[in-house]
């Protein structure tokens, strides 16, 4: 509207100069032309993304399992600099916004990502950026926790990507056909997943209640303390009843994340790492795009055994805010070139204890950048 | 944005043991939409 008022006011004086009345007519028209473009544009690519989730949804009522296959877009991304994109997108998202104008920006993001607008807590004109808006609380007892004590519920609104037990060597997770991640990389090599060497394998299959039971009645912090992560997690695999399931929170979708059961939270620990983008394509053409992102993983114990949950960034959803640790920030500016930098970890006071939290408790967010 | 949950719990305890026996099962399938709160799985408290 700036560049609209100075085409207007250059008008008149161009025309009282009289000789390039013309071309100051051709670049008031420059202006509203290239908005037009660029609304078309994005028209155009929101209208492609629907067509082709539609097309993926088709194909997986269908049982079309998607297949692995990298392409050149995935191999651009790793040159872009993701997490500088993702800082500025997320400095830009955080501009406070004239009242006037807020509604209409949050409608406008509900109807291009399918928000529930009546869900929001409080009203629109009271979110003062996109970014505030985002990471919205919902009204009071719009999600009512699964009360059947012998249920886990889901820590977050989303799409079920993946599920199932974690069995054979490495305790290998498919992030799609063709392409598995292991559960140890995800979570970290010195986590505490509860996995035997391959040499014990054959000698658990025959007792192997008796390990599952003693694992649960020792003292779970005891276990994983005195004896040193030693074990090669290639060979090794799960115990029996170690389960997985993988869950993608579409950017309209509510970003906050609950405890899935009464847990205590022992250790956090966080990954820097990139900041590929998460989608649905982006699973298939980005080899190891989960142990790639930075991720922040908690790790503790609940009634049955052990309980991890990982919470992994993406370009527009970089830095993730943890509520049991205010103080943690991720997302941060990279100061070494390699991205392979051993995760840091915290271990919540009291030792062995350390966090509680209850089923549906609010744990963390994803913020915009 | 992704969250993953890895987690231990209770398996079918098979002929080896002849009494009782809890399970856990997953209530959800691949592409469903879920809201937070609703459940995953579900076990049988032996």
């Amino acid at each position: 509207t700036t560049l609209l008022r100075k085409g207007q006011r250059a008008q008149p004086r161009a025309s009282a100069a009289g000789s390039n009345g013309s071309s100051s007519q051709g670049n008031s028209f420059l202006v509203p032309g290239a908005t037009v473009a660029t609304i078309l544009m994005l028209g155009a690519l929101h209208a492609r993304r629907l067509y082709d989730d539609k097309k993926i949804e088709e194909a997986r009522t269908k049982g079309v399992e998607f297949e692995f296959h990298p392409d050149v877009k995935a191999r651009f991304l790793r040159l872009l600099p993701l997490r500088s994109i993702s800082r500025f997108w997320g400095s830009m998202t955080g501009m406070e916004l004239p009242v006037w104008l807020r509604p209409h920006v949050y409608k406008a993001w509900a109807r291009a990502f399918h928000s529930n607008l009546e869900e929001a807590q409080l009203p629109l004109e009271e979110y003062a950026s996109l970014r505030d808006f985002f990471v919205r609380r919902l009204k009071e007892g719009l999600r009512p926790i699964e009360s059947d004590s012998c249920c886990l519920v889901s820590p977050v609104d989303g799409t079920v990507m993946r599920f199932g037990e974690l069995r054979g060597p490495g305790a290998m997770i498919e992030q799609v056909k063709g392409c598995s991640y292991s559960a140890s990389s995800l979570l970290g090599a010195n986590s505490f997943l509860p996995m035997i060497a391959a040499g014990e394998a054959n000698e658990e299959r025959g007792g192997e209640e008796n390990t599952v039971t003693d694992a649960t009645q020792k003292s779970w912090w005891r276990i994983s303390f005195a004896s040193p992560k030693v074990r090669d997690t290639e060979s090794s695999r799960p115990l029996k009843g170690l389960f997985y399931c993988v869950i993608y929170l579409k950017p309209g979708d509510y970003h906050r994340i609950h405890s899935p059961v009464d847990w205590s939270v022992l250790l956090r620990r966080h990954f820097t790492g990139h900041l590929f983008p998460m989608n649905e394509r982006a699973t298939r053409t980005i080899r190891n795009l989960y142990v790639e992102n930075e991720r922040v993983v908690l790790e503790g114990q609940w009634q049955e055994g052990y309980m991890a949950m990982a919470a992994i960034g993406a370009t527009n959803i970089g830095s993730i805010e943890l509520f049991i640790e205010p103080t943690l920030r991720t997302n941060n500016p990279q100061k070494k070139l390699l991205q392979s930098e051993p995760p840091e970890e915290r271990v919540y006071e009291p030792e062995g204890t350390g966090v509680l939290l209850k089923k549906g408790d609010e744990i963390a967010a994803f913020n915009m950048g | 944005s992704t969250v993953v949950l890895v987690f231990q719990a209770p398996i079918s305890e098979s002929s080896a043991h002849q009494g009782s026996s809890s399970e856990f099962r997953f209530c959800i399938k691949r592409g469903d939409r879920i809201r937070m709160g609703e459940a995953l799985g579900r076990w049988k408290d032996s």
